[in-house]
């Protein structure tokens, strides 16, 4: 464990956080995409199989769990409780169906997997979430491009969320340079960076708007 | 042994 990757993993707690604060306060699931949800949810699940199969450690099990529950509370929480449940604008959620997403990523996993000759399905899974994670937000990032003018909390939600995969590239950068018997595995580090890439525009509009005051507001 | 390529991480 390092810094960067202890400070990506808390950047990414905080924002399942705010998220949850943002639902509760305003009352509702406006300008939030469930596809989002839905989608790092199959991440989780398909990425940690290997709760069963391999202990690292306590903060590690603990994590995966926690990432698990919290994310299938708020996926219930906006599709079954009320208000969010009707208040939900399923139309404004509608880019990206997540087949779209899910077919393609699994189809290069499988090949990934089979130029690696890593073929066992926890793998294969495994290597599927990496990619499939790297689009996860991007529904989310068309519900705010929809809604233009960027809630508070929900900024900080996705900036945080943003945040932690942008950590986890410098905690690869430590370990490549500090562990010894580190083994690279460079689809994990493009995935990353295409994932940290799809928010740069927003990581820009959102330190604009903290620096100088004012309503976060994305142009179309 | 050697950490299992970001196997380790979340």
């Amino acid at each position: 464990m390092n810094i960067f990757r202890f400070a990506g993993d808390m950047s990414h707690v905080v924002s399942i956080l705010v998220l949850l604060l943002r639902l509760r306060s305003s009352k509702s699931a406006v300008g939030i995409s469930l596809k989002t949800q839905e989608l790092f949810l199959i991440v989780f699940v398909t990425r940690y199989l290997d709760l069963f199969t391999t202990f690292y450690s306590l903060y590690n099990s603990f994590m995966k769990v926690a990432y698990i529950a919290s994310t299938t509370y708020i996926i219930w929480m906006i599709r079954f409780q009320e208000p969010y449940k009707s208040k939900y604008d399923a139309s404004q959620d509608s880019f990206l169906h997540i087949k779209f997403a899910v077919a393609p990523c699994a189809g290069l996993a499988l090949f990934a997997c089979l130029v690696k000759g890593e073929l066992s399905p926890i793998d294969i899974l495994w290597t599927f979430s990496i990619f499939l994670e790297a689009l996860a937000i991007v529904p989310q990032l068309f519900v705010l491009q929809r809604y233009r003018e960027v809630e508070n909390l929900t900024g900080h939600y996705v900036f945080f969320l943003g945040a932690y995969r942008g950590l986890y590239i410098l905690n690869w950068v430590y370990r490549s340079y500090y562990e010894q018997f580190y083994r690279h595995n460079w689809l994990v580090y493009v995935s990353g960076a295409v994932q940290t890439a799809l928010y740069v525009d927003f990581f820009y509009y959102y330190v604009v708007s903290k620096y100088y005051g004012g309503k976060l507001t994305l142009p179309t | 042994g050697a950490a299992a390529a970001a196997k380790d991480e979340l």
